[in-house]
């Protein structure tokens, strides 16, 4: 699911 | 990270001192969106809310930090400080034509409905369209100080960076954010046209003049 992944972007 | 993402980075960071040391040098907003530069600092705000809770990394946190003071000096300046110089009678664009629908769709089609969520898809969304308003604002005065249009040149070429980014992690790394991509392509191409007079005219040394 999506928001397992970090959001590591700006 | 790549340097696709660290180039675009830097090309956000260069947009946006750019803009605050033309303002601050001069003393003057002339021919600048106060709207857009709202519409920013609600974007970073709305998108940069776990900054105390996630930590990424020193570089992560202290560009959001950067980012957020910046835009927040670059309103502060334009409504408060050189006030005077605000070109208000230019500067008509509607923000709510901008915030309801964004915030409408940011509800409808997000990732996981949850606050932080939300408001990221929203930060996603609205950061596509706050533009807008500065755009709008030279094609009513029909032109832009040399600096703005460098100004619009890195802050259209940090999100055509992110593009290659995104296209770069999927092949490499099999990550994509289908939001965050749309969004980037919407945003990319409003820049399009002021790419192309910004290479044929801007970059020849002429002033940036809108065909009336």
């Amino acid at each position: 699911h999506n928001n397992e992944i970090i959001k590591d972007e700006l | 990270m790549n340097i696709f993402r660290l180039l675009g980075d830097l090309s956000h960071l260069l947009a946006i001192i750019i803009l605050l040391l033309k303002i601050w040098r001069t003393r003057s907003c002339a021919g600048v969106s106060g709207k857009s530069q709202i519409l920013f600092a609600l974007v970073f705000t709305t998108r940069y809310l776990d900054l105390f809770t996630n930590f990424i990394s020193m570089y992560n946190s202290a560009m959001k930090l950067i980012y957020l003071v910046c835009s927040y000096a670059t309103v502060f300046l334009m409504y408060f400080k050189f006030k005077a110089t605000y070109d208000s009678n230019h500067d008509t664009f509607r923000m709510e034509f901008l915030v309801v629908p964004v915030g409408g769709l940011a509800f409808l089609v997000n990732h996981d409905f949850t606050p932080l969520e939300i408001l990221w898809t929203f930060s996603i969304y609205l950061e596509a369209v706050a533009i807008l308003p500065q755009l709008f604002m030279i094609s009513k005065t029909g032109e832009a100080e040399t600096i703005t249009s460098h100004y619009l040149f890195a802050l259209g070429s940090y999100r055509a960076l992110y593009i290659v980014n995104w296209v770069f992690r999927f092949y490499t790394e099999g990550f994509f954010d289908l939001i965050a991509i749309v969004a980037g392509c919407v945003q990319t191409i409003l820049y399009c046209d002021f790419f192309y007079l910004y290479i044929t005219k801007v970059l020849k040394g002429k002033q940036l003049t809108l065909p009336a």
